[in-house]
């Protein structure tokens, strides 16, 4: 988009492009260009540089509500049970945000509830060893509602303040792994009552219009209350949030920006909506 | 669904005769929105559909009884002679230990992909040898040991060592010396910006100079297939693709950016977390599956 130049109809087709490019989809795009337009004919932007602009303060504005951080203060044991689809970033999420709350002298518990993958509770027992925090494991083929319950049960032992669940990969249309993950949430909320009190979804920023569906089917089925969005320090853009904030309007808790333990921020709407244009 | 609405847009056309570039427009329209929302690259669409406007309009698809089934068929013909046409099985052709390598950004399922290469090899009776490179991933070693183990395939690692350079080096020796006739080499997941791991995998394949490399891809990915793919192509150099995780619902429009941005073939498809759940790529099923 050149600045300062008089609109026409190719700066509309460039903001366009920069909203499908960022993962944003068709029809999310289509109904911000269009109020774009509007801004447009009652003369309220004039030129191009104020396409940019605008742009931003409406994404902003759009993400805003669900710029929401997980309230962990609420409850004790805080239960976090982190769920999505294969490889997207959860063992490692979980590390990351294990660390945050370890840095806010949280007692945190870790629960390896991923009995099926091969080196899942390796995976994450090395992290915990890192983070001088226990996981609560059972051996590889076992029940993972049997780990969460058991997991659940020792938070409460130890005055755990913070329990994050780790969860098997699963695709949103394996409806056997959605009825288990269901029993795994029932599990939990039997032993504490309100837990699991942040059903985390965790979503990859490379993923196109695919995430849509897996929000609405995990939301449907578990009733998610955060989403993080991890990979952002790659190309891709996670426009897809855009969607997710006028569809379902589930908090953005965090981004993942990297593979280190470090590599967790909190979502910021301004810092999101100006790096979706930058 | 795409056929029905464009159905319509050709109802309206009714009586003009020869199909124009102005009326064509609708028509283009849908097929447009139907390929972004299955996550083919903006860019991409919009010089297929430039081709597609081209042969629709050499053709006389008006005089059709059922113009936009005609229109789709010459969309879904577009698509499969973009994907590749003829399925091109995984070369390991050569002399022993022939090298395959995998690579892609991380999670796209490379070490389960690596395992499943593994037992499509054993199955053809060759001897394969997995090797474990991934040097950075917590218990990513541990995860392609025990994914042999379930294969009964051997799988070489230097548990101390952090240099991937190093392991191929002494897993060459090992497999030469041990009778392995193929190597599948797993590499840690990158990114196509991160220069230095680029520079690493781009070392390993010098070294090894394998008959295939391949680019493991979610078939999730979005817009950003252009980039990664393009980036690792011309960074690194591949020989193929494989498309991962596709027994979801992803459209998997990626496919098809991949394609024409790389011209390389998708040799296979990952359809389940099990190592038996790789399939040869069919890209008439691909068309079907990103016109929805
Ligand atoms: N670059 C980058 N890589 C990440 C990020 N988060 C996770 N990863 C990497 O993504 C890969 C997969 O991460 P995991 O934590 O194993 O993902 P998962 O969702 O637990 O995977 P499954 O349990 O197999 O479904 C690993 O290589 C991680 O290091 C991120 O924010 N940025
Ligand atoms: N449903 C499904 N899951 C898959 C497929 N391929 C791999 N996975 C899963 O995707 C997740 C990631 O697979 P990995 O093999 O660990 O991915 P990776 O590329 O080696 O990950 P990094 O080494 O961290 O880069 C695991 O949960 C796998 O079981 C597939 O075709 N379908
Ligand atoms: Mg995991
Ligand atoms: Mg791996």
């Amino acid at each position: 988009v050149v600045k300062g130049k008089p609109i026409d109809e190719d700066a509309f087709e460039g903001i366009e492009e920069a909203l499908i490019l960022a993962d944003a989809g068709f029809e999310t795009t289509e109904i911000l260009v269009a109020s774009l337009k509007e801004k447009w004919k009652r003369g309220q932007i004039k030129t191009t540089e104020d396409i940019q602009t605008s742009m931003i303060e409406e994404v902003e504005k759009l993400l805003l509500p669900i710029e929401r951080h997980i309230p962990t203060d609420s409850k004790k044991p805080f239960v976090i049970l982190t769920i999505g689809v294969n490889g997207v970033g959860k063992t490692t999420t979980i590390a990351k945000l294990a660390n945050i709350y370890r840095t806010s002298k949280k007692k945190v518990l870790l629960g390896a509830c991923d009995t099926f993958r091969a080196a899942a509770v390796e995976q994450l027992e090395v992290w915990a060893k890192r983070l001088d925090m226990d996981v609560i494991k059972h051996t590889e083929g076992s029940d993972p509602a049997a780990v969460a319950y058991d997991a659940t049960k020792a938070a409460k032992a130890r005055g755990i303040d913070v329990l994050i669940l780790d969860t098997a990969g699963r695709l949103h249309t394996k409806v056997n792994l959605m009825e288990e993950m269901k029993k795994i949430k029932r599990v939990i909320t039997k032993e504490v009552e309100g837990a699991p009190h942040e059903i985390l979804l965790i979503i990859d920023a490379t993923n196109g219009q695919n995430t849509i569906s897996q929000v609405k089917t995990f939301h449907e089925a578990l009733n998610i209350t955060g989403i993080v969005v991890t990979k952002l320090d790659g190309t891709a853009k996670g426009g897809f949030i855009l969607p997710i904030a006028h569809l379902l309007k589930i908090p953005i808790r965090y981004i993942g920006v990297g593979e280190k333990m470090d590599d967790l921020i909190p979502f910021s709407a301004r810092d999101f909506s100006r790096a979706l244009f930058g | 669904k795409l056929q029905e609405r464009l159905e319509s847009t050709f109802k309206k056309l009714k009586g003009y005769g020869k199909l124009s570039e102005t009326n064509i427009k609708d028509s283009l329209r849908e097929v447009r929105i139907a390929l972004l929302e299955a996550d083919v690259n903006y860019k991409v669409a919009k010089d297929f559909l430039e081709k597609v406007k081209e042969k629709v309009l050499g053709e006389d698809v008006l005089s059709s009884i059922t113009p936009g089934q005609q229109f789709i068929k010459i969309v879904y013909n577009e698509l499969c002679e973009l994907l590749g046409k003829v399925n091109k099985p995984l070369d390991v052709a050569g002399s022993p230990p022939v090298p395959v390598l995998l690579l892609g950004l991380q999670g796209s399922g490379k070490t389960t992909t690596a395992g499943k290469l593994a037992l499509l090899l054993r199955k053809k009776g060759r001897k394969p040898l997995l090797v474990a490179t991934d040097v950075y991933r917590p218990a990513a070693i541990d995860q392609l040991i025990k994914l042999g183990a379930q294969l009964n395939v051997a799988v070489f690692s230097l548990k101390d060592s952090k240099d991937p350079l190093a392991i191929c080096r002494e897993a060459k020796a090992y497999a030469m010396k041990n009778g392995f006739d193929t190597m599948i080499v797993d590499t840690a997941g990158r990114l196509h910006i991160d220069d230095g791991m680029v520079e690493e995998v781009a070392n390993q394949k010098k070294f090894l100079n394998p008959r295939e490399t391949l680019l493991i891809i979610d078939a999730m990915t979005g817009q950003d297939a252009v980039t990664i793919a393009t980036a690792f192509n011309e960074k690194v150099g591949i020989d193929g693709i494989i498309l991962t995780k596709l027994d979801g619902d992803t459209r998997g429009g990626a496919a098809i950016s991949i394609r024409a941005v790389t011209g390389k073939p998708i040799k296979f498809i990952g359809v389940g977390e099990k190592l038996d759940a790789l399939e040869p790529f069919h890209p008439e099923r691909m068309a079907s599956r990103i016109l929805g």
